[in-house]
């Protein structure tokens, strides 16, 4: 799969969605 | 049923060669089996792989003896309320986990050996309306309840005395949640699939719900077993029990679906499928460990399939004596359990 399929692509997003989410 | 009985397993290429016979159990209790699996048991100093097998009023821990040899150790006596399954708990050691139930899961309970008393025991960790269990690495224990109000969603820490040193609420989805699966590699993620269709992924040591994921309307009831989080994605391996026969794939077993967790869009990545040409529902049950998938299918065969490629790698048939009946990884890995309902298990190095 290509990146334009699923959007942009991180690394780190289980911190980030963490960081987002509501406690 | 007698024509799934006559029809022979119609693959070309794998064979029971991938699968090597090591031992067989015969449990000769005349009880119907409902489940078997693996667990670490050390005694005396000694750490080694058992065999615990499970009908529905007895759990029994199996010891290997000699080659090809292996003994009843213990059998836990559950009489009042029917075993369902047992609930495998990687990479921890003298404890053995049960689900208890009528038609859905009522209890969960943990069976162990007590040092202090020198003597076997079991203790009832959870009540409730369960809908979803299961164990992680590291004496974590995962369920899912309902009540006519809400859902519970909760992480128990499991001690070595069948109690519980701690326990975590997880955030529930609105939607019943119908299985879970933990994230090899990241220990603080979970996914778990929902009666909508969803993927839901939690951070563990918060107890946030960090995301649910639309699977799409192709697959209906999807169930995950595993998932692996690689290069931002994260990859997820589902089953599909009520999934139709399709003219592209034949009867689909497992999918792996790579989710992007940051936007929630998705795509498949492979299909584990069994040759078309048999109509019907194959699938009955299945296991994942690391990237083998098994299932146990309608004609009373298992089938193992590599999931990354996509590819059958081995099939048991349906044995003369009896159709297979349960397929389960050991929890080592690279082990296949294989049984039948009269409590025969075979132990297969894959």
């Amino acid at each position: 799969c290509s990146e334009s399929d699923l959007g942009p692509i991180s690394l780190s997003w289980f911190e980030e969605l963490s960081a987002e989410a509501p406690p | 049923d007698v024509a799934e009985q006559l029809t022979p397993v119609l693959l070309d290429s794998p064979r029971e060669e991938s699968l090597q016979l090591v031992s067989e159990l015969k449990d000769s209790s005349g009880s119907c089996a409902v489940d078997v699996s693996t667990v670490w048991w050390e005694a005396a100093g000694c750490r080694e792989l058992r065999v615990v097998t499970a009908s529905e009023s007895a759990v029994s821990l199996w010891k290997p003896l000699a080659p090809n040899c292996w003994g009843k150790v213990y059998t836990w006596r559950l009489e009042e309320v029917p075993v369902i399954q047992i609930v495998p708990l990687p990479n921890t050691c003298n404890l053995v986990c049960v689900a208890l139930g009528e038609l859905e899961i009522g209890e969960i309970r943990l069976l162990f050996y007590s040092s202090e008393t020198d003597s076997f025991k079991h203790s009832l960790l959870k009540t409730g309306n369960i809908k979803a269990v299961v164990g992680l690495k590291d004496w974590r224990l995962v369920s899912s309840s309902r009540t006519m109000q809400e859902q519970q969603v909760e992480m128990v820490l499991l001690s070595e005395t069948g109690g519980s040193k701690d326990r975590q609420t997880l955030m529930p989805p609105e939607e019943t949640v119908t299985a879970f699966a933990e994230v090899e590699g990241m220990r603080e993620a979970l996914v778990g699939t929902t009666a909508g269709n969803s993927v839901v992924v939690w951070n563990l040591k918060t107890g946030q719900l960090l995301r649910k994921m639309h699977i799409g309307y192709s697959y209906p009831a999807s169930i995950c077993h595993r998932a692996y989080s690689d290069s931002g994605l994260l990859f997820v391996v589902l089953s599909h029990p009520h999934a139709k026969e399709s003219e592209s794939c034949g009867s689909l077993a497992f999918r792996v679906v790579a989710f992007n967790p940051c936007t929630g869009r998705s795509t498949g990545v492979t299909f584990s499928c069994l040759p078309p040409g048999r109509a019907g529902r194959q699938y009955l049950e299945g296991d994942v460990w690391d990237t083998a998938g098994a299932a146990v299918l309608m004609s009373g065969a298992v089938a193992v399939w590599d999931l990354l490629r996509g590819q059958c790698t081995a099939v048991l048939p349906p044995d003369p004596i009896g159709h297979w009946a349960l397929a389960r990884w050991a929890t080592s890995g690279a082990r296949l359990l294989a049984g039948r309902r009269d409590g025969t298990v075979h132990l297969y190095r894959y």
